[in-house]
């Protein structure tokens, strides 16, 4: 599996190491995904890089990569973000990957092993739902909203209504909420914030633990927050060209 | 406050 740029993996790693730290990823002829649980089972990431990610990609059997994130973590920082990889897995010998980084302009070539756990992975079946409320918004506004709330208290309520979305976080000593509305004016897809709900809702999620889920905003301009009462929120960031995305499923906190 | 459910109880494993 041959990816143009490094920093693709540098962002999904990023996005998910302070969640996971050891993760199973599935490869197979569709591409490379993998699923897992935080260790406080509540928050479930998927991440998905299609074959359309990929420079060049072949995956003749099947296989499960038992990828330890610290040292993964370790070897990537050895490459630079422009910097080609390619990932080898040999069906003979799945004790280890191989990593290569390939500089061409300053035609540098540097190679990695790193080996392989055996993990026993926890796959969690996810129903398809019918989101009660969907909004989708530029995810670099997500992420302000987010951080920015997150310092004033640690429940975060999202309430979707005709007046738009509101986040609100409440503290000790302060509370605080913003309001989107739907973008009227905007004419950039990436910049509007677009809002459909079939009944008014509201829930609470952990602030700290949404915090996390922002990181992968480097991976798409845009994000999208599926509700529905009572349900797992589904934060969604679809990559360009078709290249996969990561979805992030966190439990809501109830009274 | 409220409580923090967990992922378990709305995905069963596959």
């Amino acid at each position: 599996a041959r990816l143009p740029r490094s920093a693709v993996l540098k962002k999904i790693l990023d996005s998910v190491k302070d969640l996971v730290k050891e993760t199973n990823w599935d490869c197979n002829e569709e591409g490379m995904s993998m699923q897992a649980l935080d260790t406080g089972r509540i928050v479930l990431v998927e991440v998905m890089l299609r074959e359309a990610a990929f420079e060049s990609y072949a995956c003749e059997v099947p296989m499960t990569l038992g990828i330890d994130m610290e040292p993964f973590g370790k070897v990537l920082r050895c490459a630079g973000g422009d910097e080609k990889v390619t990932i080898k897995a040999s069906r003979n010998d799945q004790d280890h990957i191989e990593l290569v980084f390939e500089n061409e302009e300053k035609e540098r070539m540097s190679a990695f092993e790193l080996k392989l756990m055996d993990i026993d992975g926890e796959h969690m079946a996810v129903p398809d739902a019918e989101w009660g409320a969907e909004i989708s918004m530029p995810s670099s506004e997500f992420k302000k909203i987010v951080m920015d709330l997150a310092e004033i208290g640690s429940d975060l309520t999202i309430a979707v209504s005709k007046l738009g979305v509101t986040f609100t976080a409440q503290g000790n000593n302060c509370k605080g909420s913003m309001v989107l509305q739907p973008s009227t004016a905007v004419d950039k897809k990436s910049e509007q914030v677009a809002i459909s709900f079939t009944e008014p809702l509201e829930m609470t999620f952990a602030a700290p633990y949404m915090k996390m889920i922002t990181k992968a905003a480097a991976l798409s301009s845009t994000v999208t927050l599926s509700l529905d009462e009572a349900c797992p929120i589904c934060v969604r960031y679809e990559m360009e060209d078709n290249a996969g995305h990561i979805k992030y499923y966190l439990a809501p906190k109830e009274d | 406050m409220a409580s923090q459910k967990r992922i378990t109880a709305f995905f069963k494993r596959k």
